[in-house]
């Protein structure tokens, strides 16, 4: 890992022991080289080199018997604070039900983290109601269905032929009357340079008035994942980002990425096909996990 | 990259930034920048107009190395059997869907497998393929087990005269390693009842994902003996860079790249066209 490779860069340039501040400038391209291993985008790593830089020619680094451990450490902490920060609670509206929209790309894991998001809240005694508003991917709504029944979760459907703005509103005014306490809308994978689905995407949130609006992304994105990020945030202006898959082995540099381009926190991870395989965001495991 | 521009670090700083933002992969970049550097000392290239073929040769020349390997390799006289195997969510069962209405339109008989019994909603998602692309599909219960139903729809496949049995498979992590080996026990089965199959196993790959596509193509590859990849979702701003190491690494072709959610968004993969994309 990169603990090894600073070794490895230390070795080759250590003379009488001290480490001057060129030498950190190579442990630096390290770190920069396995930031980018790890997916984080370009422009995340090199802002991030930047920031990190000043501290890692600091006297805790150069002043250190084992400098190389040093620079992890600063690193991490970097890494940490900067994914971190604040709680990953699911908001709860004065005026129920609580809204929540789940939004993302095709395949990302909106509908399989709805159905967990329900199970979340169904376990702290709430009472859920799933939306299907997913009118073009085949099966969708019976998907929704299927987790819905596993779950004893009401899904409120109007079929494929209905507009998904108003199935929202009749989805939500349905809650209303059921007393459910919270609304979770699953909506269609879209791509963010799709005007017509973002705009669709627009239309449903002018409908629902969210207390949430989550980005589901899958951890293995590349480069893109900036992209996407910004993309959603701008169009929708999001609460929180559920970053799924991460039971797999990728690194998962697109957490650091998305968090620095919208700012937004990540909320919850994916650890599984299951329904109780939602887990609350841990900054500092994300942060050991990119750095390999 | 497209305007005149002096060769120079600069020139190689901006290329590593447009191939890595592409997800090419840093160890890759780095070498292939650094071959092109040398190549332009050697062949004393000043401008960008003079290195910009050099370099989208070098991709080509390692997408496209043979003519052959972009076709699918069926046998033209009895049944040919394609496997589809990938991670959660890539786009397998879409893509079996739109390769069935390709099939169909070039007057072959085809059959569906659902070979995902595990996930919600799996079955009747592939049944719907089914009915736009005109073809039958070979199910059991869900919950059932996948290489049943892949047994049972080689042979409905062979009594009823059918050229091509496509086999969908249930999403899975390659680093599950009971989920591997249930992989690993459907290919068996299909090589029991067909020895030369499966003649294709296709890796479905999503473009939008980065460096662990390298590590989903070595294990699947272990697990299923995969034969080709099917590259979806390049209608998106991914650029789907990944495959140059996987050629690079594992000699794996890409067949096909899937453009969008519809019937007809699937097309032979053009490593031209591919290239230019990447500099886009
Ligand atoms: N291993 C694992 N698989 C997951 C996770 N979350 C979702 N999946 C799987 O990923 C695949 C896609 O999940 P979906 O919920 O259908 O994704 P989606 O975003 O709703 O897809 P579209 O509606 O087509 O855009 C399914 O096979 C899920 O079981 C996770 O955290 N871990
Ligand atoms: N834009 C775009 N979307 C695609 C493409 N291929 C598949 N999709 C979408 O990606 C999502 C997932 O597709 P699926 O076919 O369910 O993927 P899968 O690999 O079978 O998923 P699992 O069985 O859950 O592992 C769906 O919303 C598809 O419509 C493509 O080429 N472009
Ligand atoms: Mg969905
Ligand atoms: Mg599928």
């Amino acid at each position: 890992g990169l603990a090894d490779r600073l070794q490895e860069t230390l070795k080759k340039i250590r003379g009488k022991g001290k480490v001057t501040e060129a030498d950190v400038k190579s442990m630096m391209r390290e770190v920069r080289l396995a930031l980018l291993e790890a997916d984080v985008n370009f422009k995340v790593v090199k802002d991030f080199v930047n920031r990190v830089k000043e501290r890692a020619v600091g006297q805790e680094v150069l002043k250190s018997l084992t400098p190389g451990q040093q620079v992890i450490k600063v690193v991490n902490d970097e890494l940490t604070q900067l994914m971190g920060g604040e709680q990953s609670k699911l908001a709860t509206s004065a005026r129920p039900p609580t809204v929540i929209m789940m939004v993302g790309l095709q395949g990302a894991g909106k509908t399989t983290s709805t159905g967990k998001l329900a199970k979340y809240l169904q376990n702290q005694n709430r009472s859920p109601m799933l939306i299907a508003a997913d009118i073009y991917r085949p099966a969708a709504i019976k998907q929704l269905e299927v987790l819905g029944e596993q779950l004893d979760v009401p899904v409120f459907s109007l079929g494929n032929k209905e507009n998904p703005v108003k199935i929202v509103q009749q989805g939500i005014q349905k809650a209303k009357e059921e007393h459910c306490d919270y609304v979770l809308i699953d909506t269609a994978g879209r791509l963010h340079v799709d005007e017509a689905l973002m705009d669709e995407l627009h239309q449903i949130k002018q409908e629902a008035n969210p207390d949430e609006i989550l980005l589901v992304i899958d951890a293995m994105t590349g480069q893109d994942a900036v992209n996407v990020a910004q993309s959603f945030n701008e169009q929708l202006e999001l609460s929180g980002v559920v970053l799924t898959k991460l039971d797999g082995d990728t690194r998962g540099g697109a957490a650091l990425s998305v968090k620095a381009v919208t700012g937004k926190p990540i909320k919850f991870v994916g650890m599984g096909e299951k329904m109780d395989a939602l887990e609350p965001f841990h900054p500092d495991r994300m942060a050991s996990r990119i750095l390999g | 990259l497209s305007r005149y521009r002096k060769v120079d670090e600069d020139f190689f700083e901006e290329l590593e930034e447009i191939l890595i933002q592409a997800d090419v992969g840093v160890e890759t970049v780095m070498e292939l920048v650094d071959d092109l550097r040398m190549e332009a000392k050697k062949n004393k290239i000043v401008d960008s107009e003079g290195l910009k073929p050099l370099l989208t040769e070098k991709f080509v020349d390692i997408l496209a190395k043979s003519d052959e390997e972009e076709t699918l390799n069926i046998p033209d006289d009895r049944l040919g059997v394609i496997l589809f195997v990938g991670v959660n969510g890539v786009g397998k069962t879409t893509t079996i869907g739109k390769m069935a209405h390709l099939f169909k339109n070039a007057g072959k008989k085809v059959i569906l497998a659902a070979g995902d019994t595990f996930r919600a909603g799996a079955i009747e998602q592939l049944e719907v393929w089914g009915e736009r692309a005109g073809v039958d599909v070979i199910k059991h219960k869900p919950g059932s087990d996948p290489a049943a139903v892949v047994f049972d729809a080689i042979q409905a496949a062979q009594s009823r005269q059918a050229d091509i049995l496509l086999c969908d498979t249930a999403g899975r992590l390659q680093n599950k390693k009971n989920l591997m080996d249930e992989l690993n026990k459907v290919h068996r089965v299909i090589k029991r009842e067909i020895p030369d199959a499966p003649h294709e196993t296709l890796l479905v790959l999503d473009a939008t994902t980065g460096q662990n596509a390298l590590s989903q193509a070595k294990l699947f590859g272990e697990a299923a003996g995969v034969t080709g990849i099917v590259l979806t979702k390049l209608d998106g701003t991914a650029k789907g860079g990944i495959v140059i190491a996987i050629r690079n690494e594992l000699d794996l072709p890409v067949k096909y790249v899937g453009l969008g959610e519809k019937l007809d968004d699937l097309q032979p993969f053009q490593a031209e066209q591919f290239v230019h994309a990447l500099f886009a």
